[in-house]
């Protein structure tokens, strides 16, 4: 039985059960796509390996957890700001798949109308190499985005990452991205495109809202998902 | 002269109910939906003649013929799946991520020989 459920696991494109740590909670797209795909028949004439939502190919569709951590000082240079290394296991997929989408989606939770007369930056940097403990890491990123969100704004931002997180697949390439957002004063943000030093800010630093991050990866396996041929 | 053996209808080639439950095979902790699903399976004899409701093959209606003629050394046609719809999974991998997967020809709908 053993060897029937490894070999059934296989091609489910498992390697053995998988044994989670925790149960993390179902993000709401995956509900919404799991319902739409039970509801589809073979008769249905939407093609089950076509993720519409996204309008590309594939047959699977992960929420990939971010493993990342706080940067904490002296790494850290910036004034007023909190930087943030994200990490994306991308060897989770099989060497078989082939990707269609990586999408990082960077939600805060906390509604930015309490911002107030702020505006916070989001600089996203994509990293080039690692580089020893202490030392800046100005110089082994490179900025992938630069984005102000102030109060109104949606409280979500999305990027597409595919080509980049093709690059993370290959072995030893794969070095993560760095998100620092940043508090700015909204009248200097107008003005001069610059933060303001004053006493205030130092408590300000409380109000920056807190980020989760995740990476949604929808891919095929050719081998799971022939292409639909009508019969002549 | 052909040699029938009495078919009863609950003895031809059809679908067959068969309920996996992930709880009978111990999956139940990385499986978040569904909980199981209808798989079922095809039973049941192809006799001879193959009347349209057994959806059967040229091949099958040959091989009924000749097993007419020969029943030890050719056997009857198979009754096999002829008509398969996909499920959709939502599971955890070792990474605690979220998957959804979807899996072609895992539910019976159709059986033929």
């Amino acid at each position: 039985v053993n060897m029937q459920e490894k070999l059934f696991l296989s091609s489910m494109g498992l390697s053995s059960r998988p044994k989670p740590s925790h149960q993390a909670p179902v993000p709401s797209l995956l509900w919404k796509l799991f319902k739409k795909g039970s509801k589809q028949t073979s008769t249905s004439d939407t093609d089950p390996c076509v993720v519409s939502e996204y309008g590309v190919r594939g047959n699977i569709v992960r929420f990939i957890q971010d493993q990342g951590s706080l940067i904490s000082a002296p790494a850290v240079h910036c004034f007023n700001c909190v930087r943030k290394h994200l990490f994306f296991n991308m060897s989770v997929l099989e060497d078989v798949e082939q990707l269609s989408l990586a999408q990082l989606e960077m939600k805060f939770k906390q509604d930015l109308a309490h911002l107030g007369p702020h505006v916070f930056s989001v600089d996203l940097y994509r990293v080039l190499r690692t580089t020893l403990k202490g030392v800046t890491h100005e110089s082994s990123r490179k900025l992938l985005l630069s984005q102000s969100l102030g109060p109104g704004a949606h409280a979500s931002v999305h990027v597409n990452l595919t080509d980049l997180a093709e690059t993370w697949r290959k072995p030893g390439k794969n070095y993560g991205m760095h998100v620092e957002l940043q508090l700015k004063h909204l009248s200097n943000v107008l003005q001069e495109h610059a933060y303001v030093k004053n006493p205030h800010l130092a408590v300000q630093i409380a109000q920056m809202p807190d980020l989760y991050t995740s990476l949604v990866v929808v891919s095929l396996n050719p081998l799971q998902c022939r292409s639909r041929r009508k019969r002549s | 002269a052909a040699y029938y053996l009495p078919v009863t209808p609950s003895n031809v080639c059809k679908p067959r109910r068969l309920y996996i439950d992930f709880k009978d095979v111990g999956w139940q902790d990385w499986i978040i939906a569904p909980q199981g699903y209808l798989a079922n399976y095809c039973h049941g004899e192809c006799p001879f003649p193959l009347s349209e409701s057994l959806n059967g093959t040229n091949h099958a209606i040959l091989q009924t013929l000749v097993h007419s003629f020969d029943p030890k050394g050719t056997p009857q046609p198979c009754c096999v799946p002829i008509k398969l719809s996909p499920i959709s999974m939502l599971y955890y991998d070792n990474n605690d991520n979220v998957v959804l997967r979807h899996y072609e020809d895992m539910v019976v709908d159709e059986c033929g020989c």
